[in-house]
């Protein structure tokens, strides 16, 4: 989901 | 991952790097803002307490660790070790002009009312002006090393790389962040005028000094 998608950015 | 975002995350790697050889190889940190590295510490350290509680890759895990590290490193290195060398009296930004309000706004405009988000919220806040006191410095004393300003393109072109995969993960991903985007945006311009000294200045081989 989004959450994972913005959590596995730096 | 896009080409973007690695070189983004390599070039920002870069940039922690390149202070900390500087410190430890010049055994000095002069024309080193203290305050901006204390404030990159606070913005890794509340982003990533994710750490604690899930598993991405460990690509993800391991450079968030090298970054923590780093900052604590450069920290203890001003602060402690070549303490004597810092240049204190030029580094007079008033940090809580930028905590307080970065805080209160994290706690108003976030995706979610908890204290991961709110945490994670403040640091994007934190590190889109985090790096003011630098600038700051450096429009006080009207110069800085060439090294320094290596650090600071380093800094400015991993957010501009950031932006660019921001517009490409939107475009074939379908995925934005309106917060990392607006903050990133805001800090990207933050380094504008630097870019712009850096090029004219600093890649002709002058040194970068401000006119008086």
């Amino acid at each position: 989901d989004d959450d994972d998608f913005r959590k596995d950015e730096l | 991952m896009n080409i973007f975002r690695l070189f983004g995350d390599l070039s920002h790697l870069a940039a922690i790097i390149i202070l900390l050889l500087k410190i430890w190889k010049s055994r000095s940190c002069a024309g080193i803002s203290g305050k901006s590295q204390i404030l990159f510490a606070i913005v890794f350290t509340t982003r990533y307490l994710d750490l604690l509680t899930s598993f991405i890759s460990l690509y993800n895990t391991s450079m968030k660790m090298i970054y923590i590290g780093c900052s604590y490193a450069t920290v203890y290195l001003i602060y402690a070790k070549f303490r004597a060398t810092y240049d204190g009296n030029h580094d007079s930004f008033r940090v809580e002009f930028l905590i307080v309000p970065v805080g209160g706004l994290a706690v108003l405009i976030n995706h979610d009312f908890s204290l991961l988000e709110i945490l994670w919220t403040f640091s994007i806040y934190l590190e889109s002006v985090a790096i003011l006191p630098q600038l700051f410095m450096i429009s006080k004393t009207g110069e800085a090393e060439t090294i320094t300003t290596h650090y600071l393109f380093c800094q400015g072109l991993y957010r501009a790389l950031y932006l660019i995969n921001w517009i490409w993960r939107f475009y074939f991903e379908g995925f934005f962040d309106m917060i990392a985007i607006v903050a990133g945006v805001v800090q990207t311009i933050l380094y504008c005028d630097f870019f712009y000294l850096y090029v004219t200045k600093v890649l002709k081989g002058k040194k970068l000094s401000l006119p008086a």
